[in-house]
């Protein structure tokens, strides 16, 4: 009996039922057995020759299965859930990611019933493929600094959106550099003379027709990254316009539009709105984060069982790695991580749900706490999954260091998600800004609420001191 | 904090309060410091690593509690709980000691109580060893998700490592190419 199967004779507890509390449901645990399956049998998704292939083939190779799977979804007529896993599995970032996981929730979020209805089946069908233009060149989190413009001219009923500085180009937007063919923009609104900030406008870059990018857009790719494999199968992407004109109704219109003789008209909905949008972003990266922390906890705690060193008898076998304490007490913690992740994406699921419901109603009374604390949640999780990755490749002494192990290529996809979303340290100094607002608020009798109730009962926490 | 022996420390209202009071604690600190400064702007500036670290110990008291309350609901299966129980200790205890710091500057700790935190860590692991791989496999990962010889589900790694290696590419044959360009030349002289 190999080392494994000896270890999983010494398990104290039900296995089958933690797979169900780590996938939520009995029925969450048969559909990832069923498209895992599934892609894995398909020779179409062979990722093992992954890292020896150039940029080039790397990123055609990802488009040819991003195309096989919705061929997939299509003559299989798989389920949105179904979809998703798939998706996931496939384990490239894609295009997809984007266009599914943010292109499309934008306009669901800050797009009016109309323009919902014009653009989402476009977008589902996959007749247009879109992506999320917000950074720039110059400007990262900061995103009341974006130069972009979007200058309304009544007299074409147009706006005119220009990129008047380097600094402006739009850099980074995942599937913008060669795949899509509309990107919702941000850009400062301007009418009648007047800057109104930035707003989201759906821009289209390239041609329905032949895909070459349309007149006044320069669009390409910006270029190799970090690592094998990692985000190189995607097309990251810079973008410049010089005057493009776009339809006024492109201009995202929930939260506020511009009538036909240029008058900026705020809908009454917050511009806070676009944070229930991004609790929908932020869970979906928790619950990623426990994802790719469990995938190299899993490498390195089977290795460490299997691996064997020093500490012998005399005539008996080395010990495994495992057994040591100081590996123990870096590979352990990491292992419970995973799964106190877990548990943060389903209560941030809870929490999405509670927001939506909320916004709908009008209430936005909660949005300030929940927008503090799930970007530094983002924050804490992403930092913590990546250094966990590298923690774990460690752990496996010098073979982590092999492709081989999984853990290189692992790290290179997962490590982006330290910088986007905004820069992790900077997404905890926005969570300061609301401690320290909450705490200013304590003197007028405010009672902090949600997950900073505790900060009511400061006194008592520094009493006890 | 009222630990006085290492057990102490496996109650999850005691390690509740030490969250709630190590955030509570960092956050009102920053908040005086920069009420001090000349305006509030300059004061979030200059003390902008000390906000960092309340921000990190407000979020890290969120994930302690998420985890908690995951437990307070039913949960079947044979040791689930146990280990789940476990698990959360484990997380929460590991963050105690490797932020001692925040909980030793604001005064909440002493270092003996640090020593009881250690100490309880060391032996949840040892309660945590005979499930370590039982517990990886309840992530339900394939090996094709998973892409890793080491992280095999059979264990076969060394086998599997070097047959692959035999067929990387670089072994298509048994002299490389540029032997004749680069390495011969070096050989003869």
């Amino acid at each position: 009996m190999n080392s494994l199967a000896q270890e999983r004779k010494s398990a104290q507890f039900d296995v089958e039922a933690m797979k169900v509390v780590w996938e939520g449901s009995p029925e969450q645990v048969q559909l990832t057995q069923r498209i895992g399956q599934l892609v894995a049998s398909d020779p179409v998704f062979r990722k093992d020759n992954r890292v020896s292939q150039g940029r080039l083939e790397l990123f055609k190779n990802t488009l040819w299965k991003a195309a096989h799977a919705w061929s997939i979804i299509q003559s299989m007529h798989l389920t949105e859930a179904e979809a998703l896993k798939l998706r996931s599995f496939i384990d490239e970032p894609a295009y997809t990611d984007l266009h599914w996981g943010m292109f499309i929730p934008a306009i669901k979020g800050q797009g009016t019933d109309e323009q919902q209805q014009k653009w989402l089946p476009l977008a589902f069908k996959q007749t247009i493929i879109g992506c999320y233009a917000q950074t720039e060149l110059g400007h990262g989190s900061n995103v009341q600094g974006l130069e972009t413009t979007a200058t309304f001219d009544p007299s074409t009923d147009e706006f005119i959106v220009n990129t008047p500085t380097l600094t402006a180009t739009k850099w980074w937007p995942g599937g913008l550099g060669k795949v899509s063919t509309h990107a919702i923009v941000y850009a400062r609104l301007i009418t009648d003379g007047k800057d109104y900030g930035v707003h989201a406008f759906i821009v289209q870059i390239r041609s329905l027709e032949d895909h070459h990018p349309l007149p006044g857009v320069i669009v390409a790719d910006i270029g190799v990254k970090f690592g094998n494999g990692g985000y190189n199968t995607m097309d990251n992407g810079l973008l410049r316009f010089d005057s493009v004109r776009i339809p006024r109704d492109n201009l995202l219109m929930r939260v506020a539009s511009v009538t036909r003789d240029g008058k900026y008209v705020p809908s009454g909905v917050p511009r806070q709105l676009g944070y229930g949008a991004m609790v929908f972003v932020r869970k979906s990266i928790v619950m990623d984060a426990s994802t790719y922390l469990s995938r190299a906890v899993t490498i390195a705690v089977r290795y460490s069982a299997v691996r064997r060193q020093f500490g012998t008898e005399q005539g008996k076998p080395e010990t495994q790695v495992i057994d040591y304490m100081t590996q123990q007490s870096r590979l352990f913690p990491l292992l419970a991580t995973a799964y106190a992740y877990r548990f943060l994406g389903v209560w941030m699921s809870w929490l999405y749900s509670d927001v939506t419901s909320r916004l709908e109603r009008g209430d936005f009374s909660t949005l300030p706490e929940v927008h503090a604390c799930t970007s530094g949640l983002k924050s804490i999780t992403t930092s913590t999954t990546a250094d966990g990755i590298e923690e774990c490749r460690k752990l496996c002494g010098g073979h982590g260091y092999l492709c081989a192990s999984g853990l290189p290529e692992l790290y290179a996809a997962y490590v982006p998600a330290c910088t986007y979303e905004g820069d992790n340290v900077i997404l905890l100094l926005q969570v300061a800004r609301f401690l320290m607002k909450t705490l200013s608020l304590l003197g007028s009798g405010k009672k902090p609420s949600g997950t900073a109730a505790y900060l009511g009962n400061a006194a008592d926490l520094l009493a006890k001191n | 904090c009222p630990v006085t022996k290492e057990r102490d420390w496996i109650n999850l209202d005691t390690l509740q309060h030490a969250f709630e009071a190590r955030s509570a604690r960092l956050s009102v600190k920053c908040a005086t410091q920069i009420a001090a400064a000349s305006n509030q702007e300059a004061g979030f500036s200059e003390f902008s690593s000390e906000l960092v670290d309340a921000s990190r110990a407000h979020c890290e008291l969120i994930v302690v509690t998420r985890f908690m309350e995951a437990l307070k609901k039913e949960i079947p299966g044979r040791g689930v709980r146990e280990q789940l129980q476990i698990l959360c200790n484990i997380y929460a205890l590991s963050l105690v000691t490797a932020r001692a710091g925040d909980f030793l500057v604001t005064g909440y700790l002493s270092s003996e109580q640090l020593d009881l935190a250690k100490g309880q860590l060391r032996s949840l692991f040892r309660e945590l060893r005979p499930n370590a791989v039982a517990l990886v496999d309840s992530f339900n990962h394939s090996d094709y998700y998973l892409g890793s010889t080491l992280g095999r589900f059979d264990g076969n790694v060394y086998e599997n490592l070097y047959n692959d290696a035999l067929k990387d590419p670089m072994n298509a044959s048994p002299v490389t190419e540029g032997y004749e360009e680069y390495i011969r030349p070096v050989l003869k002289r």
